[in-house]
């Protein structure tokens, strides 16, 4: 494993967003990590729709939660073809779920989903082998965070939100994940939000998953 | 200041400001327990004044953390046989 590794660095993941008021951090983190899944196999970098995940996937409620496995499982079970951002844009509120006339989508063929707790040596070779990584995370205590790396003020087994792996960095005295989230460039580090890699700090791995593109 | 960084316009006097100043006074005690957990040289997180902090921790919750979680099977070596793959 390299000491530093951040899907940033290949151009692969696009820029961060926000989700506003609405609590569709589980569509972000899914749809955001096929974005950057689709692009490692060599195709442009395509901002995809988050909303229509928040409109469509029936096992979940839209802007008032929902699950990553949720969602997941029904992007493998429906074959539904994400279309762009572009053609489908986010509204922040749940609207009714529809087709647009697109000859652009991108569907997944499968996905992945374990608990790392105590694993987490084996999460980072999964991050480069799988591509970015969907976990959840019990984030009460990120209302206040600025920057710096996130040891304390949460706990495993209580995850309240989904955000995304897209790398770790091992060269200084603590190893940490580099997690993006979902609220905005001007939150935290310009988006991001470091986490301690090793004890499972806030659960983050106890939900883990990426979907195969 | 925290008003115009951060483009609100809670009028003094309103209940709505009363609630808003209460959450922020709050806010800022939470930073200080918060960072005293912080340690000089090993990176340790920062907690400070930002775009959440005339939130209440119940209203934060409410309209940001949104998510559920599933219990998914524990990870172990023979688990790559079994990509959920057609």
């Amino acid at each position: 494993l390299p000491s530093r590794f951040d899907w940033r660095d290949k151009n692969v993941v696009t820029p961060v967003r926000s989700q506003q008021t609405c609590g569709g951090c589980w569509a972000f983190s899914v749809v955001e990590g096929i974005e950057t899944a689709y692009a490692v196999k060599g195709n442009p970098l395509v901002k995809l729709s988050v909303q229509q995940v928040i409109d469509c996937s029936y096992r979940n409620q839209g802007c008032n939660g929902g699950s990553t496995i949720s969602a997941l499982y029904w992007l493998n079970q429906t074959h539904v073809k994400l279309v762009k951002e572009s053609e489908y844009p986010f509204k922040a509120v749940t609207g009714t779920c529809h087709f647009p006339p697109s000859s652009f989508g991108v569907s997944i063929k499968g996905y992945v989903a374990y608990d790392f707790s105590d694993r987490e040596d084996v999460m980072m070779e999964k991050l480069i082998e799988f591509g970015p990584l969907a976990v959840t995370v019990d984030a009460l205590s990120w209302q206040d965070y600025l920057g710096g790396i996130i040891q304390h003020h949460c706990s495993s087994q209580e995850a309240n939100h989904a955000v995304l792996i897209t790398g770790f960095d091992r060269t200084g005295p603590v190893p940490y994940w580099i997690v993006r989230n979902s609220w905005g460039a001007s939150w935290g580090n310009e988006g991001y939000v470091y986490v301690k890699i090793g004890e499972n700090v806030c659960g983050i791995a106890d939900t883990v998953s990426a979907a195969i593109v | 200041t925290f008003q115009e960084l951060y483009n609100r316009s809670y009028e003094p006097g309103t209940n709505q400001f009363s609630r808003r100043l209460k959450a922020f006074q709050e806010s800022l005690k939470r930073h200080s327990h918060l960072n005293s957990f912080s340690y000089d040289g090993n990176g340790s997180a920062r907690y400070g004044i930002n775009q959440f902090s005339d939130l209440s921790p119940q209203e934060f919750k409410d309209k940001y953390l949104r998510s559920r979680s599933e219990l998914c099977p524990k990870y172990g070596h023979l688990e790559d046989r079994s990509y959920n793959v057609d």
